[in-house]
């Protein structure tokens, strides 16, 4: 563990709750995309499969039962409780689009072929693009909640500390993992024009609204 | 290396 790895969990963790207590407080789910929501849940629930069977540290399992309670609790809200708040008129992102890529490629590029593999390596591929469909209403909306904002940019800053923590492995342990680089910085990157907006407008106090 | 050496990270 580095100190970039646990900023990086805590900015995650930061995130997840963040949701969860905006749409529990507001009783509304409005603004938030729920197919995003679907696929962080399946990513959690591919990632973590290995919680029944291996045990890593007791901050490892704490998070990943953390992170699974807390991705199926928000789709509950979601698609339950909040059901008639959740605007799926501006939720039409065609995950199939991202699944499917997304198990090929976990077929073509993985370090091996066991089941347990394949799951971690489909994880990651869709956790890279697992925002889209969040940043793609946002775009259709053309503007998001202050608290929203907030969501996206702890969870952008998650994976970009995973970064920092990649580089430090790697030159402190000669640690370096080829598929979840690649896949962090293609997922770091799609939060690029949204870091932007959200520094230079949401930190001045302004409204998140694209430009029109 | 078994499956959690490799993936240690959440």
């Amino acid at each position: 563990m580095n100190i970039f790895r646990l900023l990086g969990d805590i900015c995650h963790l930061v995130a997840i709750i963040v949701l969860l207590l905006k749409i529990w407080k507001t009783r509304s789910c409005a603004g938030i995309s729920g197919k995003s929501q679907i696929l962080f849940a399946l990513v959690y629930t591919t990632r973590y499969v290995d919680l029944f069977f291996t045990y890593v540290s007791l901050y490892n399992s704490v998070m990943k039962v953390i992170f699974l309670a807390s991705s199926y609790a928000t789709l509950y809200l979601i698609y339950v409780k909040f059901k008639a708040t959740y605007d799926f008129n501006h939720d039409t992102f065609r995950i199939e689009f991202l699944l499917i890529p997304c198990v090929i490629l976990s077929l073509l590029i993985t370090h091996d072929y066991s089941p347990v593999e394949l799951l971690w390596t489909f994880s990651i591929y869709l956790e890279a693009v697992a925002i889209l469909p969040q940043l793609f209403m946002v775009s259709k909306t053309g503007e998001a909640e202050t608290i929203t904002s907030h969501y996206l940019f702890a969870l952008g800053a998650y994976r970009a500390l995973y970064i920092v923590n990649w580089i430090y492995r790697y030159y402190t342990e000669s640690f370096i993992d080829g598929i979840a680089v690649v896949a962090g910085i293609i997922q770091t990157i799609l939060y690029a024009d949204f870091f932007y907006l959200y520094i230079t407008k949401v930190l001045k106090g302004k409204d998140f609204k694209l430009p029109a | 290396a078994s499956f959690s050496d490799l993936h240690d990270e959440l």
